[in-house]
């Protein structure tokens, strides 16, 4: 059983892309796999589930105390049941007053309550540091950071690196990189191999071999909620995302 | 004068690359511009003047009450001097401090001492809802929300309403929407033309007419602390972002 945080505190590079798709992978190869949507855009849940009311969510878990199992949905897919613990935008302005509160221990207590019942644990965060994204990171055994292949995002690094230390050194010694992996890959520009050779220099194994490459099937299926796995099961990203979830395991495996 | 927030909670659509291109072609045309940016990645300040070591940033005059001036960067351009306001990545870790004072106002304090400085003053914000997010708009007269073209960046338009709609309803009943900018356009996938037409539909004339385009150049000039119109002058979204300028300008003055 591993919970791994999905998470940048770079905009835009692919964190809720790549929850949803490797917990579809992980499930598609028979694991039992829980969703936990930790922002308050709520992207996970519309990709999965599309724009559904929805009665409880982690926001009535965190502010009402609600046990968590009453939260989580099954979503039926051709290759597996997919389960949700959804995030509604409320979520947002409740984030500033749990900070108030300096209460970054909500989310392991939370997930406590329901490890036992699966294999898998990925929580998608929200961009930017904050109260929502260290709780998460507190409550994982395992962070795997999606990083787009160009300048800005590279920048970054660093400050995950850096935000990584300083919860190892704090409220989570166990807190592991399972690996940083490159998404939105466009082999034609010269910056994108730039990046990638950085990468690898300075992540050494650390960077996965596998890279998701951009293709518009990965931004069309959301708005069908459709995992990838559905809506374009041909696709070179779907067969990296299924590599990816043969990899991760491998590596969650022998943490 | 006008003190525009550039904002949206969803991540990568282009806030740093709008603010810093568009404080570029209103300095070209004249305009004396700051640039404030309140985003702990830094990626406005990385992107005008590299990777430096700063004494004193944003983050010394919240917290130590150091007077702005001290802290405002002149940058010697070709097409003219820009200004900067810097951000430290300390700021991440400080803003859940200050978020624990519920005090807002604290943007729109330090901007009165600066405004009388400048024709514009262009603040880049982090994504997230967040109190540097809240802070920023409260001390601004007008919002430009960049948009990314694709179905997760559309649901997150109505957060961003509904986002605006209760600061002016509280802390800032002047605030107003100056339009919504379609950024890394690409008008080859069906995608991008729907997400156009919807946009237009819902907003009307606060669209934009004027779209972005995506090119690799954009992504390729920050890592030479250059803006777009001098790296590449000739390109297509740099002539987009000198039409926007024109635009923003006259939308500013019939505010
Ligand atoms: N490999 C890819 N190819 C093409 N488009 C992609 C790819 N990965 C992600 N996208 C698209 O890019 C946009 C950003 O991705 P996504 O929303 O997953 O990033 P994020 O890091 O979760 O963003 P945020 O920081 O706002 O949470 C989305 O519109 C998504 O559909
Ligand atoms: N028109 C464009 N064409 C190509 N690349 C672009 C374009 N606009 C932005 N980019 C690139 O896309 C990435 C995201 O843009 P940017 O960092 O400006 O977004 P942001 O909204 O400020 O992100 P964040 O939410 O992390 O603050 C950057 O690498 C940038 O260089
Ligand atoms: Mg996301
Ligand atoms: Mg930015």
């Amino acid at each position: 059983m591993a919970v791994i945080s999905i998470a940048n505190q770079k905009g835009g590079v692919g964190k809720t892309t790549l929850t949803v798709n490797l917990a579809a992978a992980l499930t598609q190869q028979n694991k039992k796999v829980l969703v936990v949507d930790t922002d308050p855009q709520g992207n996970a849940t519309t990709s999965l589930i599309g724009l559904e009311d929805l009665e409880t969510t982690l926001l009535e878990i965190v502010m009402d105390n609600i046990p968590p199992e009453e939260a989580v949905i099954t979503i039926e897919k051709s290759f597996g049941n997919m389960y949700l613990l959804p995030a509604p935008p409320e979520l947002a302005l409740a984030n500033i007053e749990i900070e108030g509160t300096g209460n970054l221990s909500y989310m392991k207590d939370i997930l406590e309550q329901l490890k036992h019942q699966f294999d898998y644990i990925l929580i998608d965060t929200p961009p930017s540091v904050s109260s929502l994204m260290l709780a998460s990171l507190i409550a994982s055994d395992g962070v795997i950071v999606p990083l787009q292949a160009e300048f800005l995002a590279l920048e970054g690094l660093s400050q995950m690196w850096k935000l990584m230390e300083t919860i190892r050194n704090g409220m989570n010694p166990f807190l592991e990189l399972i690996g940083v992996v490159i998404n939105m890959w466009d082999p034609r520009t010269i910056l994108a191999r730039q990046v990638l050779e950085e990468v690898k220099r300075v992540l050494g194994d650390k960077a996965f071999d596998i890279v998701i490459p951009r293709t518009v099937r990965v931004a069309e299926a959301p708005s069908h909620a459709l995992t990838l796995l559905e809506y374009a099961p041909e696709s070179k990203a779907t067969q990296a995302f299924l590599e990816l979830a043969n990899e991760v395991d491998s590596r969650c495996k022998a943490m």
